[in-house]
């Protein structure tokens, strides 16, 4: 079987507020172009809401029980079994493997390598400057530098002049350059990563939502049967400087409308900024005549939660935490070769363009798991999906507990 | 392909009331870990004792639950766990994983 590149891309607390999953609000034209000529599951869903645990679950296609990491402070080759990883088995059968921002939850959780070499070809690209983004780096209305949770900034002001998602953007593209004309295929994993707090982010993306637009969760206060176990207090959004400022009670706030209007508002500004990296990305796949062999996916740790049930973190069971965006582009499957030079994914610039509309032509409403991601991506890319996990597998290096998707992709769904 | 599909995710935490931790409690601080399945139709969830020295869930130790009825519920604010009889619900519980 011909072997297809891969493009593998990750964002961070993303939910599913994206145009393709049905949002109004939000603008993501180009996230929603590249849905549109991939296969879009609108129910896929992570193991567990938090970065680590999520990431090497789907990454290894083990559930938290087998990698057994429930927090961020274990390395699962040697605190449960040797896994083998996503990318890993890409290098093992050939690929050359690349990893650009937060792939593998960095620190101990990937050996503080981000799992090099086993999983990669070259150590891991951390763009610099997140060195500054729980810094005082955000401008207040006093004029002075503060560590806020809503941080809009004139990206040239920033600590050398950009920002980590711009930065793992451009060392992607010229990644994809210098594989562009090479023998071996290559895997190469983008985490980007926003929308995760703080909201550092180009000013000019709060344009697109104007705060006198913007709507409070329908559901914005805690259930009153929600047992006090299953809720989580969102200590990290508490913790920065213009939060504390607004002495919410704990544990159950709440927040003052305005600021939450101000949280929603952000978030969504955020989106738009990292939709607009993927849209540099994929229109560089296209530039470099990679469009048809290249297989893509899109998706997210996990969701969070935008004042849902009081709530505004991830860390729950809750749908809006648990959800997560899982779209697959795969060239002359989901879209037709080109072979007219034309172009598949033209960037959009959503600050000057009109919106992109999704066509619901390719979507599947079957309820699938981040541990489907492993099998479905090796048997897209020409490989075969690893075998299924007996039940306690913690003995067996290379198995999935998920599914291979791949049967989705030539079925009509029905029911 | 016939069966049903249903989605799992799971959550720990480190006691049965919200504390600084309960975000994200490290390994040796969990006590209690909420173990969800997802259906078309409906999200329940069961927060069982769990041994974070064995990783070993007890299934008989049920701290709460949560039952979401998402035809009439897709937001997940009513929960209903207390409206009904969980009794083959738990004997599924006690099947191994």
């Amino acid at each position: 079987r011909e072997t297809r590149n891969v493009l593998f891309i990750i964002a961070d607390d993303l939910r599913t507020s994206l145009g393709c999953y049905g949002d109004s609000v939000v603008k993501s034209p180009n996230i929603d172009q590249l849905a549109s000529k991939s296969q879009v599951f609108l129910n896929a869903y992570a193991q567990q809401a938090v970065c680590a645990p999520s990431r090497t679950s789907m990454l290894t296609s083990r559930r938290p029980d087998t990698t057994r990491l429930y927090d961020f402070n274990s390395y699962w080759r040697v605190h449960s079994g040797n896994y083998t990883t996503l990318p890993q088995y890409f290098k093992d059968r050939g690929y050359f493997t690349m990893s650009v921002g937060k792939v593998f939850h960095p620190g101990i959780a990937s050996n503080y390598t981000d799992d090099y070499p086993y999983s990669w070809s070259t150590p891991a690209y951390h763009p610099p400057s997140f060195r500054y983004e729980k810094k005082k780096v955000c401008k207040g209305e006093d004029g002075k530098l503060h560590a806020n949770l809503l941080c809009a900034v004139d990206v040239a002001e920033q600590p050398g002049g950009t920002l980590p998602d711009l930065e793992s953007t451009d060392k992607a593209v010229q990644l994809l350059k210098s594989r562009a004309n090479k023998d071996d295929p290559f895997f190469l994993a983008v985490g980007f990563h926003k929308p995760h707090i703080p909201f550092r982010i180009p000013q000019e993306y709060l344009s697109l939502y104007p705060i006198e637009q913007m709507t409070l969760a329908p559901d914005p206060d805690v259930p009153k049967r929600l047992p006090p176990v299953a809720y989580n207090p969102w200590v990290d959004v508490r913790k920065r400087d213009d939060v504390q400022k607004l002495n919410i009670s704990f544990p159950y706030g709440p927040v003052p409308e305005d600021f939450q209007l101000r949280i929603r508002q952000y978030y969504y500004a955020a989106v738009s900024y990292m939709d607009a990296q993927v849209g540099r990305l994929v229109s560089a796949l296209d530039d470099l005549g990679l469009t048809n062999t290249t297989v893509v996916v899109f998706t997210s740790d996990h969701g969070w939660s935008l004042g849902e049930h009081g709530d505004w973190a991830k860390y729950s069971n809750f749908d809006v935490t648990t959800r997560v965006p899982l779209i697959f582009y795969v060239p002359g499957l989901t879209a037709q070769y080109d072979w007219l030079g034309e172009s598949t994914f033209p960037f959009i610039d959503v600050l000057t363009q009109s919106e992109y509309h999704f066509k619901y032509d390719t979507v599947r409403r079957q309820l699938v798991e981040l541990v489907d991601v492993f099998p479905t991506v090796s048997h897209m890319a020409g490989l075969r999906a690893p075998k299924p996990c007996a039940d306690v597998s913690f003995q067996e290096e290379l198995c999935t507990e998920g599914h291979n998707l791949a049967y989705t992709f030539q079925h009509v769904e029905t029911g | 392909k016939n069966e049903e599909a249903v989605s799992f995710s799971q959550y720990p935490r480190p006691a049965d009331t919200p504390q600084m931790n309960s975000d994200l409690p490290d390994l040796k601080d969990i006590k209690v870990m909420g173990y969800s399945v997802r259906s078309w139709d409906y999200r329940y969830t069961l927060w069982l004792g769990f041994n974070p020295k064995t990783f070993q869930v007890n299934v008989s130790d049920v701290h709460a639950g949560e039952l979401y009825v998402l035809a009439d519920d897709p937001t997940e604010d009513n929960n209903v766990y207390s409206d009904f009889d969980h009794s083959v619900m738990k004997n599924m519980a006690s099947l191994p994983p």
